[in-house]
């Protein structure tokens, strides 16, 4: 539900 | 080999520094030094005009197209829909071949969408009239090897991409082939803006910002970038050409945005989040000493939401001395998006904890908030016309909202 992806994608980093 | 780049890149280090020393010296003044004479903007122009229902999971993206007519949102629901702002109704819904999609954009025609996200590719689609829902792909373009963060056409035959692999890309949609690689970002590309249609350098110069704290200023004509810019020692999320395509603003982690002239070769201008939130609640304080109506209360507010959590009525105030907004009020104030009002005078800059900011450009003023929705705004932005402005949100909706003439 709060996933996101573009935060995820900085979090991956 | 090693110690040989290291020297390189030292010795680098040290002829920017010169560079910037010498830039330094020669740049007379900023923005704000010539602006003493100019009334402040007291009041946030904008008015909701209606609320745009039908993606069931976040938006990732939305832009307008050339002519102001349609709206394109992209969401983690897997879908492309195209919106008529005016009357709210959809006019064509795109099931994507990826719901991992960050972005999305329509050709200046409006005959073609594009979207690309964590799969590494774009894929182009053309908008069908008849049919209102239907997936007609043209190209799917591979190539990337990390995620694509920003997608824009070029023209009806050219699209770009930025990406995480460090690299942006222009691809041929008739060929069905990459045409160029822009090498020089040395992280990843994280945004990416086209001059507006009506100014010189449209359909041959883009700007882009990375992880590594730079801008770029692209020529298509050529792989290498034609200007480059450092922004900040974070993350650059959020770039705009300024509409007369002459100047941008860079939206950085740190929660600043500069805007930046491209003739000039510098920054003008620096607009903090922390600095314009103390500044509004200052002036708040002087104008109604009275805690409910500033701006902290307005921060706890979006902070914790619509939940009922934040429905006390006497919220924690504290005195603006002992006030680190910085860290106890906003955890992330990361620039995610940048827009600007028809006239240039207003910025639209969404912060990832805090909501959309409105801020005098001239006198460097946070003067408003654009609010209503019910979770994260990722995105404000003004039609080309002007006319209108679009936001959208984690709440699944869009908002079209009108900016008041007085």
């Amino acid at each position: 539900e709060n996933t996101s992806l573009a935060p995820l994608v900085k979090l991956a980093r | 080999v090693e110690d040989k780049i290291r020297t390189a890149k030292t010795e680098c280090k040290q002829l920017y520094d010169q560079i910037n020393r010498i830039k330094g010296k020669i740049q007379d003044t900023q923005l704000m030094n010539l602006s003493h004479g100019v009334n402040s903007l007291h009041e946030l122009n904008l008015q909701p005009v209606r609320t745009l229902k039908g993606h069931n999971n976040k938006i990732s993206d939305v832009k307008w197209s050339q002519d102001s007519a349609s709206v394109l949102s992209s969401s983690q629901d897997g879908f492309i829909i195209i919106w008529d702002p005016f009357t709210g109704l959809k006019k064509s819904a795109i099931p994507l071949l990826s719901q991992w999609v960050l972005s999305s954009a329509i050709s200046p025609s409006g005959n073609l969408v594009a979207s690309a996200g964590l799969d590494n590719h774009c894929s182009v689609y053309r908008v069908s009239r008849d049919n209102r829902i239907q997936q007609n792909v043209i190209s799917i373009f591979k190539g990337h090897t990390c995620y694509i963060s920003a997608t824009e056409f070029l023209d009806e035959r050219t699209i770009l991409t930025a990406s995480g692999d460090m690299t942006c890309a222009m691809w041929d949609i008739p060929k069905s082939k990459r045409v160029t690689e822009f090498i020089d970002h040395l992280g990843d590309v994280l945004t990416m803006d086209l001059p507006p249609a009506n100014t010189g350098r449209y359909g041959h110069n883009f700007i882009t910002g990375g992880s590594d704290g730079y801008a770029y200023l692209w020529d298509v004509r050529q792989p290498n970038s034609a200007q480059s810019f450092f922004i900040s020692d974070s993350d650059v999320s959020a770039i705009k050409f300024f509409n007369n395509g002459e100047s941008f603003m860079a939206g950085s982690d740190d929660g600043s945005a500069r805007l930046f002239d491209l003739r000039s070769d510098c920054q003008i201008s620096t607009y903090s989040f922390s600095d314009g939130l103390l500044q509004q609640h200052q002036l708040q304080q002087q104008h109604h000493p009275h805690p409910h109506s500033h701006a902290y209360s307005r921060i706890q507010k979006n902070r914790y939401g619509s939940s009922s959590s934040s429905t006390s009525s006497y919220p924690i105030v504290k005195t603006p001395q002992s006030l680190n907004f910085k860290e106890s009020c906003i955890e992330d104030q990361g620039v995610i998006s940048i827009d600007f009002s028809s006239s240039g005078r207003l910025m639209y800059a969404c912060y990832a904890d805090y909501g959309c900011a409105v801020w005098d450009i001239i006198k460097g003023e946070m003067i408003g908030k654009v609010d209503g929705h019910r979770n994260r705004i990722n995105a404000v932005k003004t039609s080309p016309d002007g006319m209108a402005v679009v936001s959208s949100s984690w709440d699944m909706t869009l908002k079209v909202w009108t900016p008041v003439h007085q």
